[in-house]
């Protein structure tokens, strides 16, 4: 069991849309 | 041979520790520039999926929701990615709806929620994740995996299509059925050389490949049994398509070859022990249009008959059938316009679209049942052939 009670914090995600815009591969996938 | 140093495997908590600025090395080794038939055919199933889940333990275990937010995102893209880049590979694409599926059960088989956690060990409850809650990136996972389910499907169909009219309408497997052509059709020329033709053991084949490969990625059974239930949809639609569309598929004896082509599709889902996924079903107008053309077709008693039986064909496909309907030999007639409209006024009640062809583009929508693993994630050891020595397991 976790050590304590604490709730978890709930991490806000984007979208599938919005990931795709932050390009982790810009400099690989740029010409 | 393990990367780390050995231990005791009781000393493992099942997380893997990562420096920030291995994490692009880590997706590219690990998601990028994996080739499922090479070093990932000797891994367990979901490997790919327990370590990027166990990295994100230790993310978690720190308490950097910018790590874990980071690594979500860099996992996320570069399943997109490769996707992009080997979309049309049925192998990539499998490996990676498996793999999406695994990292979301375990997601939810750690996420502390007692709703997922039912069939954990009590060392699985310890392993849950201690700092955040991981709710919404569930949603973008399961968004990805039905993305990834419908690249597969059309993948399979590219695959699948060409060889559905050759090896259900066209060759013929049954001896001595009809070896007489209906009088005044010619054989329809095919485009592809005799030798080419596919026949239904093609057929047969290929879904035993697709079968074998989704075994093989360890693909959850409820999920292989949806896919398989689409192969079957796609064979009945465009086979059903084609014989509305072919006079010279209109014929008893082209009736009793497609019972004995669905007969054998129906052997083969036993054989793999698929009966109960609904795939069988799919094929039922098919099956009925085939009776169709073996029934006679005479009668008020006949139409009746007719009309109970064809509950899945629409008027107008049952009024094609029997328009195109050709004998082949002297004992048999055309069926004539008073037995049509004699159909016809019996089913005018009937509450349906008029449509005549089936949606060969429909797609069930798919679900991702829980399915939660009884893997410890303490005993995972990495394989050195993947190059992943920059991970400390912990």
């Amino acid at each position: 069991p976790r050590p304590s009670s604490r709730p978890r914090v709930l991490l806000k995600a984007p979208t599938l849309q919005e990931m795709e815009e932050m390009n982790i591969f810009e400099e690989e996938d740029s010409p | 041979r393990p990367v780390n140093i050995p231990r005791r495997e009781k000393d493992f908590q099942g997380m893997l520790e990562y420096k920030k600025e291995d994490e692009l090395k880590l997706v590219k080794n690990l998601i990028l520039e994996l080739k499922p038939r090479g070093v990932a055919v000797n891994l367990i199933p979901g490997l790919p999926a327990y370590i990027l889940f166990m990295c994100l333990r230790h993310a978690d275990y720190v308490n950097d929701d910018q790590r874990v937010r980071s690594l979500l995102t860099c996992t996320i893209n570069s399943i997109k990615k490769i996707l992009k880049k080997r979309g049309d590979d049925f192998e990539t694409v499998s490996f990676w709806l498996s793999n999406t599926c695994r990292f979301l059960h375990c997601l939810k088989q750690y996420s502390g929620d007692d709703q997922f956690m039912k069939h954990n060990s009590t060392k699985q409850n310890d392993h849950c994740l201690s700092n955040f809650d991981l709710a919404e990136y569930r949603q973008v996972l399961s968004d990805l995996a039905i993305q990834i389910y419908q690249q597969l499907i059309k993948c399979m169909e590219n695959i699948l299509q060409p060889m559905i009219v050759s090896g259900m309408l066209e060759h013929e497997t049954i001896q001595g059925v009809s070896g007489v052509k209906p009088t005044g059709l010619r054989k329809r020329t095919s485009s592809i050389a005799d030798e080419g033709t596919y026949t239904l053991e093609s057929i047969l084949r290929q879904l035993s490949a697709f079968h074998s490969i989704m075994c093989q990625h360890g693909t959850d059974p409820e999920l292989i049994k949806q896919v398989v239930k689409q192969q079957f949809y796609i064979i009945g639609a465009v086979t059903l398509n084609n014989l509305l569309l072919r006079k010279d598929m209109c014929s008893w004896s082209k009736g009793m070859q497609i019972r004995y082509n669905v007969s054998q599709l129906e052997e083969w889902l036993r054989e793999k022990n698929l009966m109960n996924c609904g795939a069988k079903e799919t094929l039922e107008p098919l099956i009925q249009a085939a009776q169709l053309l073996q029934v006679k077709k005479k009668t008020d008693e006949d139409a009746e008959a007719i009309c109970s039986m064809c509950k899945a064909l629409s008027t107008a496909q049952i009024v094609k059938v029997l328009n195109l309907y050709t004998p082949l030999n002297e004992f048999e007639e055309r069926v004539s316009v008073t037995f049509i409209r004699t159909i016809q006024t019996r089913l005018r009640d009937r509450m349906e679209s008029p449509q005549l062809l089936m949606d060969t583009k429909m797609i069930y929508p798919v679900t991702f049942p829980f399915n939660p693993s009884s893997l410890a994630l303490e005993t995972i050891q990495i394989p050195t052939s993947l190059n992943l020595n920059f991970l400390t397991r912990v």
